[in-house]
């Protein structure tokens, strides 16, 4: 795609043309779709990679969730890359590839990732209209149902925790909650990608109780992390949301959990604030390197645990 | 957004205790703050690192309110603009 690079930020313009070319130009892996429109009209573009087969599990990611935290559909473009240079080539990938689907989404709130090249590179919400008030956006991980606006969640739409009106009144987390809620049968793993901090949380956020897989996602976790930490020694902290940074309800990966889908959590990935949102894209190559390593852990976990 | 973010600071602060979480409920109510981490002031606990980004106009109220409460803090970032402008490799896009 003239203009994309995959160690740059690419605006979405770029990104949408880049999801066609990889599709067409892979057309054994990958395959692209639109699973609805966001408040502006855009189209919700999702990915699908993998060796076409029958009954396979598949693993779901997505980025792009928050506004500015333009590292994370930086992460997804280097994952999909990733995958179809490597098919073929590296066993271990096209190991996954043959057994697993991988759902990428890339960016899920596109409006707002869009506003932030546009107008405001600081903005992190949907850009949708709230009734009766002159603030707009809603904090897409503070809208699905789950907790829905208990704890660490402002009802008011002028807060960047803004639940929104109800669950899911955001076409771009509905139409992510009504596509996970059509393959539960298949997706057994979901990872979303938001930055900064070096976090790899898991449920739950919305309360302190311990999930009831507990130990086995701590000691994914943990694993994990020390991938993370392998290329560049980057440091991340680990463990159930709530407890590690702050409660925090209507959150993807809560929900996700609580569908059924045992495996689930949120990266957040680089820095730990030198430069926060503003990432220089220096650092996108060695950051995905690393959340590569972490994310083909998981999927290896995941692929040597269905259930 | 040339020069949007101009002169902007990111603050970070760890508060010690609940008074001076209280203070920066204050200075998030009277300034325009908008909150890197947590997520919102509300999250906000004694020990928890918190960082912040203040308008240009308005950081030289923040550090005098933050000297006057005793809170000590960091500048993580100078000029927003200048980080923003940094995060390209190249000015070509």
């Amino acid at each position: 795609t003239s203009g994309h690079s995959y160690e740059k930020y690419n605006n979405w313009d770029t990104i949408v043309a880049w999801t066609a070319d990889i599709a067409a130009q892979n057309p054994d892996l990958v395959s692209r779709s639109v699973i609805g429109e966001t408040y502006e009209g855009r189209p919700i573009y999702l990915l699908k990679l993998g060796k076409s087969g029958s009954n396979k599990k598949a693993i779901f990611l997505d980025c792009g969730f928050h506004a500015r935290e333009w590292i994370s559909p930086a992460f997804c473009q280097w994952f999909v890359k990733e995958a179809v240079e490597n098919y073929g080539k590296d066993t271990a990938v096209t190991t996954l590839l043959d057994k697993l689907d991988f759902y990428v989404l890339p960016v899920v709130n596109i409006d707002g990732y869009v506003y932030t090249w546009t107008n405001d590179r600081m903005w992190r919400k949907t850009r949708s209209k709230n009734a009766g008030s002159i603030c707009i956006g809603t904090d897409p991980n503070r809208n699905l149902d789950a907790g829905w606006c208990t704890i660490g969640a402002s009802k008011s739409p002028c807060s960047a925790t803004y639940c929104g009106s109800a669950p899911e009144s955001e076409k771009e987390t509905k139409a992510l909650a009504d596509f996970i809620r059509g393959h539960l049968s298949t997706i057994k793993a979901y990872l979303t990608i938001h930055s900064y901090s070096q976090l790899l949380l898991f449920p739950y956020s919305y309360t302190y109780d311990l999930p009831k897989n507990y130990q086995e996602l701590n000691s994914i976790a943990k694993a994990a992390s020390k991938e993370l930490a392998s290329l560049y020694n980057t440091k991340y902290t680990y463990g159930p949301g709530a407890e590690t940074i702050y409660p925090a309800a209507g959150g993807s990966d809560d929900w996700a959990y609580d569908q059924g889908i045992k495996y689930s959590f949120t990266f957040e990935l680089r820095d730990t604030g030198r430069y926060g949102f503003l990432l220089p894209e220096s650092q996108i190559k060695p950051t995905c390197e690393e959340t590569l390593l972490a994310v083909k852990y998981i999927a290896n976990y995941v692929l040597e645990h269905l259930y | 957004q040339d020069l949007a973010f101009d002169r902007q600071k990111v603050f970070r602060v760890i508060p010690q205790n609940d008074k001076q979480v209280e203070t920066l409920n204050f200075l998030a109510s009277i300034m325009e703050v908008d909150f890197w981490q947590p997520d919102s002031v509300t999250l906000v606990k004694p020990k928890m690192q918190v960082d912040f980004r203040v308008e240009a106009e308005k950081s030289f109220d923040v550090e005098g309110l933050l000297k006057e409460s005793g809170i000590e803090y960091q500048v993580l970032i100078d000029n927003l603009q200048a980080a923003l402008d940094a995060q390209f490799d190249s000015k070509v896009r």
